[in-house]
């Protein structure tokens, strides 16, 4: 028996929405530390952690560790029929085939049933060791993701470079190139518009920005993101969910022929 | 430009 109650809902509706691009199908785990997903891209370059930790929920009930596959598209228009305010509950018995996701609207004057067939999907589960990164940049998701929008009206790629100047997004294509620069800045009253760069060694790296604008789906989910950034890792680029966990997307980098 | 490495050469199945 599984049943998860989330206050607020719109935070599920918005995890949808950030990771359907990426992902078509997944499997989401869920187990006494909470609801969690690990999905590929379906060419292997791109990998998103989900974690929706149990305390984060109003009510977790998992009797037992569950992997429920679902497509994520149909599982995101049967989200989209949950109002912004409503509470959500995921509801699934041992065994069974199906999930239902329960709606009901503050008031509780209105409770809806949406009842989605479960599927098989044979994924991968990657471990992922911590990782020390050379550097790690925080600033607001809102500017991360205009950066990734202007600059794939240049180019296909983003080399990311972290100097003590700043950290560097350049672009170039047939009409030309693009730099754009971020500074460390620490407003002391808005802490969400803050850009920190703590680098331990200069790091420059080059990504596929289709993935880029991908992962900046999450943006609705928090204020900030997070860049870490080694010369011998995949980029983690994180978005914390209130309280609650993260959303991290994990893109392997493009390297000279 | 340049070649796209997969994620799997950088982490492993558990």
């Amino acid at each position: 028996m599984l049943e998860l109650r989330l206050v607020q809902g719109s935070l599920l509706k918005k995890v949808l929405e950030a990771i359907r691009e990426l992902v078509t199908d997944a499997n989401f785990d869920c187990s006494g530390t909470g609801f969690s997903l690990q999905a590929m891209d379906s060419s292997h370059v791109a990998l998103v952690a989900l974690l929706l930790r149990a305390e984060g929920f109003e009510h977790y009930r998992c009797d037992r560790n569950l992997s429920m596959g679902m497509n994520l598209n149909n599982m995101a228009k049967m989200l989209r029929c949950a109002g912004n305010d409503d509470i959500i509950t995921i509801k699934a018995d041992d065994g069974s085939d199906t999930v239902t996701f329960m709606f009901e609207s503050p008031k509780q004057d209105k409770i809806a049933d949406f009842e989605m067939k479960l599927m098989d999907i044979d994924s991968e589960h990657l471990g992922i060791p911590d990782s020390e990164y050379q550097a790690i940049v925080r600033m607001p998701s809102a500017e991360f993701m205009r950066i990734c929008k202007d600059l794939s009206s240049i180019g296909d790629t983003v080399i990311i470079s972290v100097t003590k100047e700043g950290v560097k997004f350049s672009t170039s294509g047939e009409i030309g190139s693009a730099n754009i620069v971020c500074r460390q800045n620490q407003t002391v009253d808005k802490p969400e518009e803050a850009t920190v760069i703590e680098m331990q060694e200069p790091v420059s790296l080059t990504f596929a920005l289709r993935y880029m604008n991908s992962f900046t789906k999450a943006s609705s989910l928090s204020d900030q993101v997070t860049i870490s950034l080694s010369s011998e890792l995949p980029v983690v680029v994180e978005y914390k969910i209130a309280e609650m966990g993260y959303i991290r997307f994990y893109l392997a980098p493009k390297i000279e022929e | 430009s340049g070649v796209q490495l997969s994620i799997t050469e950088f982490y492993r199945s558990k």
